[in-house]
């Protein structure tokens, strides 16, 4: 599969573009997180194309990223338990 | 739906049109 660049990028379709890059990065976040990788990657395509680019480029980028997202579902679990919990 | 946003966010799925975040409600 040839890499993903932004000039290949910029030549799909707004709404495709996204769609591209969580295909691209759905199998490397799911290496390293393979129950969360899904909700990783909805929260992870919010960021500008061109960073999701950079973290398909580099894994210290993609990994950094993925700590970060992982806090930040554990956060909001966290919270939606202490929530139900009353 | 049990009115939980508990499994919020929803999840990518490879092969599935993805429509971003701000089109579903948490």
């Amino acid at each position: 599969q040839e890499p993903l660049t932004a000039s290949i990028l910029a030549s799909a379709p707004c709404e495709e573009q996204k769609q591209m890059l969580g295909e691209r990065l759905f199998p490397l976040i799911q290496a390293i997180h393979p129950e969360l990788a899904g909700k990783i990657i909805s929260t992870v395509l919010e960021i500008d194309n061109s960073e999701l680019l950079h973290m398909l480029q580099s894994p210290e980028s993609l990994h950094s990223k993925v700590d970060e997202v992982v806090a930040v579902l554990q956060d909001h679990k966290a919270k939606e338990v202490v929530q139900t919990a009353g | 739906s049990n009115g939980s946003s508990i499994n919020w966010p929803p999840e990518f799925h490879p092969g599935v049109p993805w429509k971003g975040l701000q089109n579903i409600d948490p």
